[in-house]
């Protein structure tokens, strides 16, 4: 399947916010 | 194991393991998970989508995973 080039702009989208919400979860676990 | 539990990691690793580039669809997931409750697979994904392991991509029924690439 190939994807257009909007497809691709949204998907890298979606990916950045999933990757700052791991981050700010990471930073909100306690830490040993 | 990671803070996950065995049917999230279990839902993270299918995800994970998908190479396509619109990401695994939830029917693909639910085919590969057929033994378990639709509801705790949605859960799932849910969860793991909120803790930023995992993200849509085409639509809101295909997943890919964050650290996958």
């Amino acid at each position: 399947l190939s994807l257009t080039e909007e497809q691709k702009r949204r998907i890298e989208e979606n990916r950045q916010r999933a990757l700052a919400r791991r981050a700010e979860r990471l930073a909100a676990k306690p830490q040993d | 194991m990671n803070g996950l539990t065995p049917h999230q990691s279990q839902v993270l690793n299918l995800i994970r393991s998908y190479c396509g580039s619109e990401g695994m669809s939830f029917d693909e997931l639910k085919k590969k998970l057929h033994g378990l409750n639709l509801n705790t697979i949605k859960q799932a994904v849910e969860f793991l989508s909120n803790e930023g392991h995992i993200y849509s991509t085409v639509d809101e029924d295909h997943f890919k995973s964050t650290d996958a690439d």
